[in-house]
């Protein structure tokens, strides 16, 4: 059986217990604990305060702090659910609760309509998708000719866009998902299974005396 | 796979800064 009893003090600002995590979450405890030695990992490589800022997030996405990328900001800003300009591990643990294996699908389907949604209104407009059309592009060395961009959007939107308001809305978004199931691969983290090997060092730095997975 | 035959979103989930698994990478 097993049996938690958190030790104190020993948590710095902002770090949520294990224990309480890992209910709220599909994860277990061992693996909100080996999650916290990467959020250590990524929150300390520019200053040292238990926060992701930015710069921090994209240098651990990038391996480079300089690269300014849409995507990026996109992934950050829903991962800042409090939007404090920083994530804390209570956010990085449920935010990428969403990308593991076994979240509902549902949840993957709604957070990948938010992070196209970049304005948030509640819709993913064409202007919308044309941008990040132009950021792929700029990020890639892919060229396409606005002509092709706009080919692109046509097809997308007649196929997504059902009743042809040039916008896609929740339902609309949710039907062509299920048409296009390989949309929502990125909504899944195959690393996050094996999070306690990736992380062995979880052991050392644990704060919950009897670990059950 | 030309870009032209796949959807806006196919061509978007290529992007980068989409791919979360290099968090992972120490």
């Amino acid at each position: 059986m097993g049996c938690f009893h958190s030790k104190v003090a020993r948590q710095p600002p902002g770090h949520e217990d294990p224990v309480v995590l890992a209910s709220q979450t599909a994860f277990s405890v061992s693996e909100v604990e080996a999650l916290y030695e990467l959020f250590k990992m990524i929150s300390s490589s520019v200053v040292d305060d238990g926060l992701i800022s930015k710069e921090e997030f994209q240098l651990a996405l990038f391996k480079n702090r300089k690269k300014e990328n849409l995507f990026a900001n996109r992934i950050f800003d829903l991962f800042d659910v409090k939007q404090k300009g920083v994530i804390d591990f209570g956010d990085f643990v449920r935010s990428l609760n969403v990308f593991h294996p076994n979240a509902p699908q549902e949840d993957k389907i709604n957070f990948a309509f938010k992070l196209y949604d970049l304005d948030s209104t509640g819709f993913i407009e064409r202007q919308e998708v044309k941008q990040m059309l132009i950021a792929l592009l700029c990020e890639s060395e892919m060229k396409l000719a606005d002509e092709t961009i706009e080919i692109i959007l046509d097809k997308t939107f007649i196929e997504a866009d059902v009743d042809q308001d040039g916008k896609i809305d929740k339902s609309e978004w949710q039907n062509f998902v299920s048409r296009n199931p390989s949309l929502l691969k990125i909504m899944t983290l195959p690393y996050l299974r094996d999070i306690t090997t990736t992380f062995p060092s979880f052991v050392f730095n644990s704060e919950v005396d009897e670990i059950a997975t | 796979v030309a870009p032209v035959t796949m959807n806006a979103f196919e061509l978007i989930s290529t992007s980068q800064g989409l791919n979360l698994s290099t968090l992972f990478e120490k």
